[in-house]
């Protein structure tokens, strides 16, 4: 099953 | 102070229609090179980021830095008050409590006034890298808008394959499946109204994306006749559509990965 990744794992906070 | 005033005032009414269900609060960020926004969506999937540059507007002042943090939905029920060839001046004082939207009509025979109240948002800003993509797509905007519509008629959720030869986009369901190629194509006439496909490929990528907020960002359709989708394989995908020559909005949405 797919499941859905979150935006904030991807980019760092600046 | 700030102080910014738009000659086409509908830009930010279609603006706002493309934010205000993804994002309820944001910050409007202001300083002397324009207006920026970042904000994700209340599940952290989406992001949106928005660049108004200030030499987009017929008087741009902002003596500081300021925040300015609004209620979405409040502000696009203000904004939808705009007429089609009004003008919009944005007020706010230095520590950003009130914001002040004046919208006049182009003969300036009406002048309509209206104050919100500013919010004090605490909002994580994101640094996103710029990179370069393995396929970026470029097509008609009301085109993209209808394949995610139709699409979510069998399923939520849909792959999208770029190859040298066009792209795709699935989707199954309990229902069934359904697929929507596009092969890559001229503009018609080069007119801007009826753009073509096109597709920079340097690798092909295949990705899952969930449809609900596919079918959010293309509220964004009446800015712009076409869209720009960029893909790399493994990292979010980014949906922009121009808004007018001053900028731009940006969507981003986390992928679907195999568990």
């Amino acid at each position: 099953a797919k499941v859905q990744t979150k935006i904030d794992a991807f980019y760092l906070g600046a | 102070m700030f102080e910014a005033r738009l000659p086409q005032g509908d830009l930010l009414k279609k603006i706002l229609e493309a934010v205000k269900d993804l994002v309820t609060d944001a910050n409007f960020d202001c300083s002397s090179t324009g207006i920026s926004l970042q904000a994700m969506d209340s599940s952290h999937v989406s992001l949106v980021s928005l660049l108004m540059r200030a030499d987009g507007f017929d008087h741009f002042r902002c003596d500081r830095n300021i925040s300015i943090g609004l209620n979405l939905l409040a502000m696009s029920k203000v904004v939808r008050c705009v007429g089609n060839n009004d003008a919009v001046t944005m007020k706010a004082d230095d520590n950003g409590d009130l914001v002040t939207l004046m919208f006049e009509s182009q003969d300036g025979s009406k002048v309509s006034d209206w104050q919100l109240r500013g919010l004090d948002i605490d909002s994580e800003r994101l640094g996103i890298p710029s990179t370069d993509y393995s396929s970026v797509v470029t097509m008609p905007s009301a085109e993209f808008a209808r394949i995610c519509r139709d699409l979510s008629v069998i399923g939520d959720t849909v792959v999208i394959t770029t190859t040298k030869e066009g792209v795709t986009f699935a989707s199954k369901g309990e229902l069934g499946t359904g697929k929507i190629a596009l092969r890559q194509s001229a503009a018609i006439d080069d007119d801007a109204d009826s753009p073509g496909v096109s597709i920079e490929l340097q690798e092909p990528v295949s990705q899952s994306f969930a449809l609900r907020y596919l079918s959010f960002f293309t509220k964004a359709t009446p800015l712009a006749p076409t869209v720009t989708i960029s893909m790399s394989n493994g990292v979010p995908l980014v949906v922009e559509y121009p808004v007018g020559d001053m900028g731009h909005i940006r969507f981003y949405l986390a992928p679907k990965v195999e568990d």
